[in-house]
């Protein structure tokens, strides 16, 4: 299963 | 979230106000690069691709839409209203090469082959680059409206404090995105040349132009 990566940022 | 983090961006929406300012308060564009602003417009579009479908918090979402509609509106005032105060003779970087560039560095650095991580990487280069029609064209120049000078310190300023929140974040075992920070570093060390001249003149009351 595939994870979206975190892009916390602006 | 942290201090730096949230000044920056802080800065980032102050630089925006402050160049819709200039432009309602002159009724003019004049000294503003319509390719760095298209450039950011892209930059958004193509980070923001999760925008209706990842939701995160209330205060990315807005801000992600703040970016997206303001630099649309900065486009269309350049294109319609103000377009006889633009000179494109002066607006001549090639900005083929950064687009072309980007999209490259994207297909390279992604840390998956997913669509949304070669868009985020992308904008990532993008940005890092983007702000160079306007260095240039402010080189051309050779002066600037303090206002617009006033524009470029917040941009810069936003980037600088990113670094900042990066180190931060690193200290306190967050997580950090190598390529952002790499790209950041070099994006905030473009505005070196700029920052000394708004220091060491505008600061100081006096125009901004270059020696």
């Amino acid at each position: 299963d595939e994870e979206q990566t975190e892009h916390d940022e602006l | 979230m942290n201090i730096f983090r949230l000044t920056g961006d802080m800065m980032h929406l102050a630089s925006i106000l402050i160049l819709l300012l200039k432009i309602h308060t002159s009724h003019s564009c004049a000294g503003i690069s319509f390719k760095t602003q298209v450039l950011y417009l892209t930059v958004f579009l193509t980070r923001y691709l999760d925008l209706f479908t990842n939701f995160t918090s209330v205060y990315l979402t807005c801000m992600k839409i703040f970016f997206i509609a303001s630099s649309a509106y900065i486009i269309y005032l350049m294109r319609f209203p103000f377009k006889d105060t633009y000179n494109k003779h002066l607006d001549a970087f090639r900005w083929e090469f950064l687009l072309g560039g980007a999209a490259v560095l994207a297909l390279v650095f992604p840390q998956k082959y997913t669509v949304r991580e070669v868009f985020w990487t992308y904008s990532i280069f993008l940005e890092m680059l983007a702000i160079l029609p306007q260095l240039f064209q402010l080189q051309r120049t050779g002066e600037a409206a303090t206002i617009t000078t006033h524009y470029l310190f917040a941009l810069g300023a936003y980037r600088a404090l990113y670094i900042a929140n990066w180190i931060y974040r690193y200290q306190m075992g967050e997580h950090v995105d190598g390529v952002a920070v790499l790209a950041g570093i070099v994006q905030t060390a473009l505005y070196c040349d700029f920052f000394y001249i708004y220091f060491t003149r505008v600061l100081r009351g006096q125009r901004f132009k270059l020696p």
